[in-house]
């Protein structure tokens, strides 16, 4: 573990902790896609398949939990639960999510490290959560305005894979042999994509005014 | 092994 992993992983805790925040205290999930977040529940169901055959750590393996149980609840909590369903944008809320779940099972199973179940159902998840975010931002564009709760939201979300970014360089530097090119694409695709809505986080919500 | 490595970041 290192300093940039952990900025990382509180970082992502943060972001679900925002959006539970969000959902739970003022029942409204108002400019949240219900699509991004059928997809975070499909990775990381897909990436943590692991947590009872492979124990890391107690940390690791706490946060899995963490992850998985705020992902699912949230899907739960946008689609059945009244109040908060009643705040959804389905209108708005389009993005056919469902075309980027083949294309990332179909890439994993011809780009893997190991032709195992779990090993491409793992490389399945990081393909996924690159492209995840995308029915968020078509959502954010539609929406023109959203509130803070949810910028902060995407800005953590995409913060952490950043801050992973700087963990791979520095694991690379010190620890032989860890190399790991499709993690490291696919988290940089996943982080590049978050390039214009950083830009105007940055110029909107430093200003002190809602991301627009 | 290296993979095992891999499976430790969440």
């Amino acid at each position: 573990m290192n300093i940039f992993r952990l900025a990382g992983d509180m970082t992502h805790l943060a972001s679900v902790l925002v959006l539970l925040l969000k959902i739970h205290t003022i029942k409204s999930c108002a400019g949240v896609s219900l699509r991004t977040q059928e997809l975070y529940a499909i990775v990381f169901a897909t990436r943590y398949l692991d947590i009872f055959t492979s124990f890391v750590s107690v940390y690791n393996t706490f946060m899995k939990l963490v992850f998985l149980g705020s992902s699912f609840s949230i899907v739960w909590y946008m689609r059945y639960h009244k109040a908060v369903h009643r705040t959804y944008d389905r209108e708005q809320d389009t993005f056919r999510h469902w075309f980027l779940v083949l294309p990332c099972l179909v890439l994993a199973l011809l780009i893997h490290e190991k032709f195992t179940f779990l090993e491409v159902l793992w490389t399945f998840s990081l393909y996924l959560e690159a492209v995840a975010i995308l029915p968020q931002l078509v959502l954010l564009q539609r929406t023109r305005n959203i509130d803070n709760l949810t910028g902060q939201y995407i800005f953590l979300l995409g913060g952490y894979r950043g801050l992973y970014i700087l963990n791979w360089i520095y694991r690379y530097f010190t620890e032989p042999h860890f190399v790991h090119w499709i993690t490291w694409i696919a988290g940089l695709v996943q982080t590049l994509l978050y390039a214009d809505f950083f830009y105007y986080y940055f110029l909107r919500f430093i200003g002190g005014r809602g991301v627009e | 092994s290296k993979n095992d490595v891999t499976k430790d970041e969440l």
